[in-house]
């Protein structure tokens, strides 16, 4: 479990940079 | 397990979505209450990150022209700015408490939270997106309202000059969005309103062509009826051809026996 949630939000600071990216893409 | 419709949004959020469920199973299995670790670290990091979106999510809502995804966004960005906090307040339970029942609460309501705030600002953008190309197509509908107007042959010089790189641009975009769906019934209609006003296209302009024709040259009442009536006729093929096509791109249900 100890691992899972630094896993966890690890991926979701990654998912929240990628949705960013996203929305720079897409805005230029 | 949410199904995604589009292969960026699938990539994006599939991870972790995946993560979520399998942790929430893991947190209702371990009610036991196993000691949690520290997570003032990487919960920062979400926080710095939910931070810039937030920035970057406003200053987009600010620029844009589109009314619809000005109105879309802000409550997605608060359903991420909340869950952010909601994740800041469990690692600071976490931190007097390492056993602590609402912190480990609070670390899936804030992790679901932010994957279903995610999720929302993707998909308001790409039904912004989706509106970008229907007014491409809409564009190509308009030219073709107009062809009644087309009765000279230098007249469909013109027209052919103007409509040809708004039919362009729309088949580019459409098969570009047929490519990114996720969905293969959707992917395949698509695909096949494409051929059929890339196939109709050559066969509209000759009607145009046999109908100015049939004008110029003085023939029976008849025939320029006639023409007329192939001219609308085919025109009318493309018409629902590009209304199919718009039709398609706003589906976003999903075929269930082919999910299953």
């Amino acid at each position: 479990l100890r691992v899972g949630w630094e896993q966890l939000l690890t991926a979701v600071a990654r998912n929240i940079n990628e949705v960013e990216n996203q929305i720079l893409t897409r805005d230029s | 397990m949410p199904v995604f419709h589009t292969k960026i949004i699938e990539s994006i959020l599939e991870p972790v979505a995946q993560q979520v469920s399998k942790l929430v199973i893991l947190h209702e299995e371990a009610e036991d209450g196993n000691a949690m670790p520290d997570l003032a670290m990487p919960v920062q990091t979400v926080k710095l990150a939910v931070d810039n979106l937030v920035k970057v999510g406003y200053d987009t809502i600010n620029c844009s022209e589109d009314q619809i995804l000005k109105q879309d966004m802000p409550p997605a960005l608060n359903r991420v700015e909340e869950a952010s906090m909601l994740l800041l307040q469990a690692s600071q339970l976490l931190r007097s408490d390492p056993f602590s029942a609402p912190a480990r609460k609070k670390l899936i309501e804030g992790s679901r939270g932010i994957l279903q705030g995610t999720s929302a600002l993707l998909l308001a953008f790409d039904e912004s997106e989706v509106r970008k190309i229907i007014r491409v197509c809409k564009n190509v509908l308009e030219y073709l309202a107009i062809v009644e107007v087309v009765d000279r042959m230098e007249d469909l010089v013109t027209y052919v000059k103007n409509l040809s790189p708004v039919l362009t641009t729309m088949a580019k975009q459409v098969d570009g969005r047929e490519k990114e769906l996720t969905h293969q019934v959707h992917r395949e209609m698509l695909c096949q309103s494409l051929d059929q006003v890339k196939n109709l296209t050559p066969v509209v302009i000759s009607g145009i062509k046999i109908y100015i024709t049939a004008k110029e040259n003085f023939q029976m009442p008849q025939q320029v009826v006639d023409a007329q009536c192939n001219r609308d006729y085919m025109v009318k093929k493309m018409r629902d051809e590009i209304h199919e096509i718009i039709r398609v791109l706003q589906l976003t249900t999903y075929d269930e026996e082919e999910w299953d």
